[in-house]
């Protein structure tokens, strides 16, 4: 089973175009593994992206250095993942 | 464990795996025989059957709406609002108005599980998968974007050409069988009407185009009946859509779903992108499924009584 331990979403906003264009190279780098859960589309909008632990630090280190807003929309996928598990199974008894 | 005697009995406030809502279904089709029966339109890659619910009060090929859920299997809020859904339409069936007229004239189609090998997975093995299942020749990456694989636009620009991509098109438009069954099912129906194909998340309301900047003819029409749908929605905890063509109000997506079933005649084609907290995406807790199911519920509603009052 595959499991996300320490894979982070992180939610990204552009201030302008340009910005918004260097999120979509981001996207495009596929070496990074990254999963875009929504995608680019305009500056009002923010980019949610799933991003494997081992990559963390690439992928926020590209953030920073282009002064790229980002946050940190889900802490740990998989405790989240877990809790949802525990949920079914408490329900399902 | 304990199974739900009956649909009453079943817990919507929570999140179930593919064998709990295939008996769900047979449990609606067994306590409402006269309202509800199921149809296999076809069978998903792994072979599991492509179940729908048609709810019809009698008459034979009658204007219908068609509604799908999960499409994208790990979207899990939508398979549950599917199946809140269904219980909805029998629940309301003779006590709703709206709901008894547009019943009494059409016949309603909700596929709940749209891509049952994909949601399948995200209970075994992989909670993040949102493709088909089907392997692809010569790549160690597995399926389809069954979003990506419909005769529109095919093979443009928003969809990728590769088989590891999540958006990856497939080899050729209706290779997937979850999406070549709905296809065959609409085109010897022939009588469709409506077309609400259901995602999550980031709460939008859209219409065709996707594969291009050229407007619908009904752009206006759609619009509006949009603005009437999301205000619709919103009245019930102040959720907040965006509405518009996909190409407009998302990004440029080409072989999407409803820019096909608009092209095959179908004016009121639509997608939501249900709920989104800013906090989980689509790891929706399960707490929110039945507020997101009885919000989307006036969209559908707005939609599907403008579909009645509006033969065209």
């Amino acid at each position: 089973k595959e499991t996300f331990v320490g894979d982070q979403v992180l939610r990204i906003v552009a201030k302008d175009v340009v910005q918004l264009a260097l999120i979509k190279d981001l996207e495009d780098m596929v070496e990074l593994e990254l999963d875009v859960w929504m995608g680019v589309t305009d500056v009002a909008s923010p980019v949610d992206i799933r991003v494997p632990f081992y990559n963390l630090q690439s992928v926020k280190i590209y953030l920073e250095s282009q002064n790229i807003e980002f946050s940190i929309m889900i802490e740990d996928l998989q405790m989240l993942l877990d809790e949802e598990q525990e949920k079914m199974e408490l329900a399902a008894r | 464990f304990v199974e739900p005697r009956d649909t009453d009995s079943f817990d919507y406030n929570n999140y179930h795996t593919l064998s709990e809502i295939y008996s769900f279904q047979d449990m609606l089709v067994d306590e409402n025989p006269s309202l509800v029966s199921k149809m296999v339109i076809g069978q998903s890659y792994e072979g599991r059957p492509l179940n729908v619910l048609k709810f019809s009060t009698g008459g034979s090929n009658r204007s219908a709406i068609w509604i799908d859920t999960g499409i994208h299997s790990r979207e899990w809020v939508t398979q549950a609002s599917g199946t809140w859904f269904a219980k909805k339409i029998v629940t309301d069936y003779g006590r709703d108005p709206a709901l008894t007229a547009i019943l009494d004239k059409m016949d309603i189609y909700l596929e709940i599980v749209t891509n049952p090998d994909g949601f399948s997975y995200t209970h075994t093995r992989n909670r993040m998968w949102r493709k088909t299942r089907k392997p692809n020749p010569g790549s160690s990456c597995v399926g389809v974007d069954p979003n990506r694989n419909w005769d529109a636009g095919f093979g443009g620009p928003g969809a990728s050409g590769s088989s590891c991509s999540e958006t990856y098109r497939g080899p050729k438009a209706h290779s997937e069988s979850e999406v070549k069954s709905i296809v065959d099912f609409v085109k010897s129906h022939g009588n469709i009407k409506a077309f609400i194909s259901i995602h999550a998340y980031s709460q939008m309301l859209l219409y065709p185009y996707g594969y291009t900047r050229t407007p619908v003819r009904d752009q206006a029409k759609l619009n509006s009946l949009a603005k009437k749908a999301i205000t619709d929605l919103a009245s019930l905890y102040g959720t907040r859509y965006r509405y518009g063509s996909i190409i407009n109000t998302i990004y440029q997506a080409s072989g999407s779903t409803i820019d096909w079933t608009y092209n095959q005649g179908i004016k009121y084609s639509y997608t939501f992108e249900l709920r989104d907290t800013g906090r989980y995406g689509f790891i929706l807790p399960a707490n929110q499924i039945v507020p997101t199911a009885q919000e989307t519920w006036l969209a559908l509603m707005a939609i599907m009584d403008h579909t009645l009052k509006n033969p065209y």
